[in-house]
């Protein structure tokens, strides 16, 4: 995964 | 995607649609907090500001199109539609929004992982939610009268709580980064919520009689 946070969750 | 994740969204859009479906049919809301779909309308508002930014997955997208449509449908049904808001039980929907919402915002903007606006909604958006269902536990409490869809929804939603929890736990332990403080905590306190309902809903259903809720 990237260092850069993203929310993958709903 | 884990198997606890993906049934946590199912039971999570099966709660929605069913609610949808159920005042779409029968024309009726009677039970359903207006203020709580508000809430959600809201949580879902907030939270996916990512939606054109932040590309994750097809499925993604679609399941974030589908919860800002249908929670949005169910609140235009409640306030607009002729027949269906006139089974809206206003008089006993009396929880204030401000309540929960000035809390979550202030939350928020203290607590968050980015001091950006982003960052801040999607904090605001996981507080918001884990509170926007009291207003729909304070109606259940005083209606008394539970009928099964109503029942079903509040039952799928805390299913849903319950299957993410599993997929937290389960990711954290299979994802070397997967550390979210505020998502965990939120979530754990909205579940919470959900316990004392469950344990009329269980008792209801086991003793196979209407779902009644003490004074």
């Amino acid at each position: 995964s990237s260092t850069e946070k993203v929310h993958d969750e709903l | 995607m884990n198997i606890f994740r993906l049934a946590g969204d199912m039971t999570h859009l099966m709660s929605v649609l069913v609610l949808l479906l159920k005042i779409h049919t029968i024309k009726s809301c009677a039970g359903i907090s207006l203020k709580t779909q508000e809430l959600y309308a809201l949580v879902f508002a907030t939270r996916y500001l990512d939606i054109f930014t932040d590309f994750i997955s097809v499925y993604n997208t679609i399941m974030k199109l589908i919860f800002l449509g249908s929670s949005f449908s169910i609140v235009w049904y409640m306030r607009r539609h002729k027949l269906v808001r006139r089974s809206y039980d206003k008089e006993q929907d009396t929880f204030r929004h401000f309540f929960l919402v000035l809390p979550c915002l202030l939350l928020a903007l203290v607590m968050n992982e980015k001091f950006t606006f982003k960052e801040v909604m999607w904090a605001f958006s996981l507080y918001l939610e884990a509170v926007a269902i009291l207003p729909q536990l304070v109606l259940l409490q005083r209606t008394k009268n539970i009928d099964n869809l109503t029942g079903q929804y509040v039952f799928l939603l805390g299913a849903y709580r319950a299957f993410y929890i599993f997929n937290w736990i389960y990711r954290y332990f299979t994802e070397p980064h997967y550390v979210h403080w505020i998502t965990w905590i939120s979530g754990l306190v909205q579940t919470l919520l959900y316990a004392d309902f469950f344990y009329y809903y269980f008792n209801s259903w086991k003793n196979n009689v209407k779902l009644h809720l003490p004074a």
